[in-house]
């Protein structure tokens, strides 16, 4: 199947195809992030146990953040045989507005980070998995009112729905250019909180 | 998270790790489940929280990774 061209209709019980080559790119700032090594083992094992093909970037700053995304997909669209899957797990600490702080305390949108992946011919109709251990703002559940929390910048500016942001990022592309997959599917988001609070 | 790693990425492993053949949505939900039922410290380590994950997903098939 051309990544551009249609695919057929999936069936209810349809499941991807991962006989091609899967690839994770995991982007963790481990400083003043104690134990967050153990995650990154952790998950590194696991991806490789999995069958990944791994790159593994720690302390990335902010610039880095964006960087490594930009070069994951030239990768991935470089690649010779066809692409499956692509897990992406970003592991810093965040903000209420959808920031990544890099290990230089410059932030990130992360639906810019997400977006990359959307640009990305070799991954279209593909499965793309975010996970996202980060803050999400500052709230505790059960909790009080909200408490700014050391590792969660506050921000003067109204909160925004993240995946609102990426909707209606991937849908201003869509209204460009029809593909015959829309930029929104086939994309599974997993986050440590929902947004607004913080992480533990 | 300081001793053992964070809830999320250390359940998510385990629970990978247990059914790799399983549908990922499922078990990401088993994931949540487990992640809901843990007690964690607040900050000032004097409450007790819950955490919830947030997935949303957009796939359009079952997706096994083994």
């Amino acid at each position: 199947v051309e990544p551009w061209g249609p695919e057929p209709e999936p069936g209810p019980s349809a499941q991807y195809d991962l006989s091609g080559a899967r690839a994770a790119l995991l982007l963790a700032v481990t400083q003043g992030r104690l134990g967050a090594q153990h995650d990154v083992e952790a998950l590194g094992g696991l991806c490789q146990a999995l069958g990944f093909e791994t790159t593994l970037r720690t302390d990335p700053t902010a610039q880095t953040f964006q960087e490594e995304m930009a070069q994951f997909r030239k990768r991935l669209d470089a690649h010779r045989g066809p692409v499956s899957c692509a897990l992406v797990a970003l592991m810093a600490h965040g903000g209420p507005q959808g920031q990544l702080l890099g290990a230089d305390g410059q932030e990130r949108q992360l639906e810019v980070l997400v977006q990359e992946l959307s640009h990305c011919g070799a991954l279209r109709g593909r499965p793309k998995i975010f996970l996202l251990q980060a803050c999400r703002g500052g709230e505790q559940a059960p909790g009080p009112p909200w408490r700014p929390a050391s590792c969660c910048p506050s921000s003067p500016h109204p909160a925004l729905s993240l995946s609102g942001l990426v909707v209606h990022l991937l849908q201003k592309r869509w209204l460009r250019a029809p593909p015959a997959t829309p930029f929104q599917a086939d994309v599974l988001h997993v986050c440590t909180d929902v947004q607004g609070c913080v992480a533990y | 998270r300081d001793e053992k790693g964070s809830d999320f990425i250390q359940t998510l492993v385990e629970v990978l790790r247990a059914d790799p053949k399983a549908d990922l949505l499922e078990l990401m939900t088993e994931v949540n489940r487990q992640v809901c039922e843990l007690d964690v410290l607040g900050p000032d380590c004097d409450d007790r929280r819950k955490a919830c994950l947030e997935i949303r997903s957009s796939l359009r098939r079952r997706l096994c990774l083994q």
